[in-house]
C-alpha cells in the first residue's frame, strides 16, 4: 500500500533528525540495507535519550524529535 | 567529550562577538555571553578574555539558514545554535540562530541559557544524556545554577577545577529510576497516566510506555517550584492538584489552571501546617485524604470543606501504617502508600496492609 503522506513526512522527518544527529548515512541505499540502517540509528537515539529502544519510529520518538534542541552532533562524527 | 578529549591548551582564552541579535540591547547580549563563560570558569581554571577586533579562540556571532559553514540552520524552533569543539580556525566557534526570538526570561529562548550549553562544546563538552544536566541537548528553561554534577565532572576531567574555587551548589543528577534506595516526593494519576515527583524530575508512566520518561518538571511547568510536596487528581473535576510547601496550583490536562497558587490552608488545613505530605482522592467517598506528619486530614470536594473530627491519627485508621508518608495513589478499592522506599498496598475493605513492595516497582524496576 503507498504509505500516507503523515507517515512519509515524519519518516522524511526522522532522517533527517537521524543524518544531523547520528550519523544516518545520507543518499538512498538498498531497500533492506536503509531500513536496517534506519532502526539502528534509531535505537542508538532511543538509548541516549533513554526512551523505550524499539528502533520504531514510535509517538514518543517522533515527539522528542520536533523538541527545540542544539545543533551538536549526540553522537558519532562531529562535523 | 568529544573524541580525543579536545580542548584548549592554553587555561586563558579569548572570545568576539561579531554582531548582535536584534531581540535584546546589545548590553543584554554582552551580560548573557559573559555570565555563560563565568558558569564555566567559576569551575576550571579557565580565563576568557574579550576581543573587539581580530581573530578570537571564540568567534559568536548571530545568523540564520545557511550562514557561512554548510551547516545551515532551520528556522524559528528545531535547531537554536550549534558550536565547535576546540581548535584552529572555526574550532570553537559559537553560531545562534538569528530565526529565533532570543529573551533575557522565559517568554522565549533564554539565550543565557542556550549560550552557557554551546559553550561547554566550545571548551569541549559533547552531549550528557542527564536530563538534568546543562549539556542535555533538549532546550528547557530553568534558574537557579545551570550547572549539574554530572556537568562539572565533564569540564573537570578536561581543565581540572578552579584553584579559587568558589563554592559552587551542582544540581543532582537525575535520579536513577531503579536505585533501590529511591523513595518519591509525590505521586498522583492524571488522565489515565502516573506522574511521579522526584526531586527536580517526574517521570510519566502510561498503560502504552512501558518505559517511564522522565522529564523536568520545569520543562513542562516553568511556574511551579523545583520540589513537589504532594499531588492528588480529582477526575471528575478533570483537575490535579499539586502542593509545594503552603501553595497549591491546579493542572487541568497539563496545563495550568489560571488563579494559582493557592495557599493549601484555603481548603481549611490551619496556618500550622506548612507542608503536605501526601495527598489521594478515594473515588469511592468522594473524599480527598491529606497526610501531614502522623496525621491525616479528610477534604470534601462535594462541599469544597473538610470534614469535621480531623486531624486523626495515621496509625489508627490505616492499621500497619505507623510511619508517616512520602505519597499516595488509590486504585480499584486499594490504597497505596509510598514510604522511603518501600510501598504499601491497603485494602480499604479489609482494611489493613496486604502487600510490601518495593517503591519502584512501580518504575519497572
Amino acid at each position: 500500500l503507498p504509505v500516507p503522506s503523515g507517515d512519509k513526512d515524519n519518516r522524511l522527518l526522522a532522517e533527517k533528525y537521524l543524518r544531523r544527529f547520528y550519523g544516518f548515512p545520507a543518499g538512498l541505499q538498498g531497500k533492506q540495507q536503509a531500513s536496517g540502517v534506519f532502526e539502528t540509528k534509531i535505537k542508538e537515539m532511543q538509548k541516549f535519550f533513554k526512551l523505550e529502544v524499539t528502533g520504531n519510529l514510535d509517538d514518543n520518538t517522533l515527539e522528542l524529535m520536533k523538541l527545540a534542541r542544539c545543533g551538536v552532533p549526540d553522537i558519532g562524527e562531529y562535523n | 567529550h568529544f573524541p580525543r578529549h579536545l580542548k584548549w591548551q592554553n587555561n586563558n582564552v579569548t572570545f568576539r562577538i561579531l554582531n548582535y541579535t536584534p531581540d535584546l540591547k546589545k548590553s543584554d547580549v554582552d551580560r548573557a555571553i559573559r555570565s555563560a563563560l563565568n558558569v564555566w570558569s567559576d569551575v576550571t581554571p579557565l580565563t576568557f578574555k574579550k576581543l573587539h577586533k581580530g581573530n578570537a579562540d571564540i568567534m559568536i556571532s548571530f545568523g540564520s539558514k545557511e550562514h557561512g559553514d554548510y551547516n545551515p540552520f532551520d528556522g524559528p524552533n528545531g535547531l537554536l545554535a550549534h558550536a565547535y569543539p576546540p581548535g584552529q580556525g572555526i574550532g570553537g566557534d559559537t553560531h545562534f540562530d538569528e530565526d529565533e526570538h532570543w529573551t533575557k526570561d522565559s517568554s522565549a529562548y533564554n539565550l543565557f541559557v542556550v549560550a552557557a550549553h554551546e559553550l561547554g562544546h566550545a571548551l569541549g563538552m559533547s552531549h550528557s544524556t542527564d536530563v538534568g544536566a546543562l549539556m542535555y541537548p533538549i532546550y528547557s528553561y530553568t534558574t537557579g545554577y545551570p550547572l549539574s554534577e554530572d556537568d562539572i565532572e565533564g569540564i573537570q576531567a578536561l581543565y581540572g577545577p578552579n584553584p579559587n574555587s568558589k563554592k559552587v551548589k551542582p544540581r543532582p543528577d537525575a535520579p536513577n529510576k531503579c536505585d533501590p534506595t529511591l523513595s518519591f516526593d509525590a505521586a498522583t494519576e492524571l488522565r489515565g497516566e502516573t506522574i511521579i515527583f522526584k526531586d527536580r524530575f517526574y517521570w510519566r508512566l502510561h498503560p502504552q510506555m512501558p518505559e517511564p520518561e522522565q522529564t523536568l518538571i520545569k520543562s513542562t511547568w516553568p511556574s511551579i517550584p523545583n520540589r513537589v510536596d504532594a499531588a492528588y487528581e480529582n477526575p471528575e473535576k478533570d483537575r490535579v492538584i499539586i502542593f509545594s510547601g503552603i501553595r497549591m496550583w491546579a493542572l487541568n490536562g497539563y496545563d495550568l489552571v489560571d488563579g494559582y497558587p493557592k495557599y493549601i490552608h484555603k481548603l481549611g488545613l490551619p496556618k500550622t501546617i506548612r507542608k503536605i505530605d501526601a495527598a489521594v482522592y478515594i473515588r469511592d467517598t468522594g473524599k480527598t485524604l491529606l497526610f501531614t506528619d502522623e496525621d491525616y486530614w479528610s477534604y470534601d470536594e462535594a462541599t469544597g470543606t473538610m470534614d469535621k473530627g480531623y486531624p486523626r491519627s495515621i496509625e489508627d485508621d490505616f492499621p500497619g501504617m505507623d510511619d508517616e508518608v512520602d505519597a499516595a495513589v488509590y486504585h480499584y478499592g486499594y490504597l497505596y502508600f509510598f514510604h522511603e522506599h518501600m510501598q504499601y498496598e491497603y485494602s480499604y475493605n479489609s482494611r489493613k496492609v496486604i502487600r510490601i513492595m518495593r517503591t519502584n516497582s512501580i518504575l519497572n524496576c
